[in-house]
């Protein structure tokens, strides 16, 4: 464990905690991607089912149920609860996510670490977390004017993973750990957001309002 | 190695 790594889990959080409290006081899922939400849902699933196999953690098994919880959550409230549901963008949230799956799962199945069932879907869990955050940029292109809340959920979000490359930089030096799956997916995941992060701090340094273009 | 990786990050 490094501080990088902490501070990137704790900005991950941070951001599940940020949308929560964005549905859940402003009655309000607008300018969120449920296509986003679901695949994340399925990211996690198939990331954490190694939580029947793999001994206990007191770091990790709590993150692991936590985002398993929050974002089965979201993903409810935004499909049947009767009045955030009616706040969802259905007609601007228009990227095809199944046509994300796909491709994830054979590259999975051929880039993996060990070809066993866990591992493949593990693998494919990092590659679709990689690009499960496109429909919910697609989406806020389209929106006229992004709140702060969702604003500031998607940068915590990209945040996350930029720490995660510190981290293995520094992991890198300090224990020898090489992993080029999820360095790789990472990189794409991180560079995915480059173009938010910019409109994000030229807003912030200006005291605008967010809009991308 | 034969023994899966471990992974301890999230």
């Amino acid at each position: 464990m490094n501080a990088f790594r902490l501070l990137a889990d704790l900005t991950h959080l941070l951001s599940i905690i940020i949308l929560l409290v964005k549905i859940r006081t402003t009655k309000s899922c607008a300018g969120i991607s449920l296509k986003t939400q679901d695949l994340y849902v399925l990211v996690f699933i198939s990331r954490y089912l190694d939580l029947f196999t793999r001994p206990l953690s007191l770091y990790n098994t709590p993150f692991k149920l936590v985002f398993l919880a929050t974002s089965i959550t979201i993903v409810y409230y935004m499909r049947y609860h009767k009045v955030v549901k009616q706040t969802y963008n259905k007609d601007s949230d228009t990227f095809k996510h199944y046509f994300l799956i796909l491709p994830c799962a054979v590259l999975a199945f051929f880039i993996n670490p060990k070809f066993t069932f866990i591992e493949v879907l593990w693998s494919f869990s990092i590659y679709l977390e990689a690009v499960a955050i496109l429909p919910q940029l697609v989406l806020l292109q389209s929106s006229s004017n992004i709140d702060n809340l969702t604003g500031n959920y998607v940068f915590m979000l990209g945040a996350y993973r930029a720490l995660y490359l510190l981290n293995w930089i520094y992991r890198f030096f300090a224990e020898d750990v090489v992993r080029w799956i999820p360095w790789i997916a990472g990189l794409v995941q991180t560079a995915l957001y480059a173009d938010f992060f910019y409109y994000y701090i030229k807003s912030w340094r200006n005291n605008e309002r967010l809009k991308l273009p | 190695s034969s023994q899966p990786p471990n992974h301890d990050e999230l």
